[in-house]
């Protein structure tokens, strides 16, 4: 399961 | 957000910034690899496929749509521009950049948290961002004279990758201790590939000498 914050960095 | 990841962000901005001020006053793109900054209208349109499902706040969303935009504006240049595209150092630019696509893609495919089309493009974007700037590389290395423009903007390149691996690190023992190895191992190797670029740099700022890197 993918945190939303895995996905935060650009 | 921590304030590395910010000065990352905000100099991997500069450095796009000072290319594009080299092509836009210069009218010039000599030096400037068009195979990597191909590589990155690819690595920004797969990472950020999220741009329209997913809100993670203005900053982000600004800085997406920014990167896509700019990266397609200096290939738009390199290409189609009728006197930035006859300073295209085509010749010199003869990294076979396709061949990175595809084990990228495999690795994405092998490797990754989430078997979703977008987890598993966004792991593809990181693999690829690695290694994108390689052809760049390799055209610095032949040519004779590198301008300060173009070595300052690979220097503000791997600034930016140098910056996120302290805010890896900050984030991790200081905010939310958590593991995110795909960015990190992807990270280490892009800014190692930048180590041999940063020696002789430094070496060239110090002695006060055009930059060259030896063949």
């Amino acid at each position: 399961y993918l945190d939303d914050d895995d996905h935060d960095e650009l | 957000m921590n304030l590395f990841r910010l000065a990352g962000d905000m100099t991997h901005l500069f450095s796009i910034i000072v290319l594009l001020l080299k092509i836009h006053a210069t009218k010039s793109c000599s030096g400037i690899s068009l195979k990597t900054q191909e590589l990155y209208v690819i690595v920004f349109l797969t990472r950020y496929l999220d741009l329209f499902t997913r809100f993670v706040s203005l900053y982000n969303t600004v800085m997406k749509i920014v990167f896509i935009g700019t990266s397609f504006a200096i290939v738009w240049y390199m290409r189609y521009h009728k006197v930035v595209k006859q300073t295209y150092n085509k010749d010199e630019d003869t990294f076979k950049h396709y061949f990175l696509l595809l084990p990228c893609f495999v690795l994405a495919l092998l490797l990754h948290n989430e078997f979703t089309t977008m987890d598993v493009l966004w792991t593809f974007s990181l693999y690829l961002e690695a290694v994108a700037i390689l052809p760049q590389l390799v055209l610095l290395q032949q040519s004779r004279n590198i301008d300060n423009l173009t070595g300052n903007y690979v220097f503000f390149l791997g600034a930016y990758r140098g910056l996120y691996v302290l805010n890896w690190i900050y984030r991790y023992f200081l905010q939310d201790h958590r593991a995110r190895w795909i960015p990190w191992i992807s990270g280490l190797v892009q800014t190692a590939l930048y180590a041999d670029f940063f020696y002789y740099y430094i070496l060239s700022w110090k002695k006060h000498e055009k930059l060259k890197l030896p063949a």
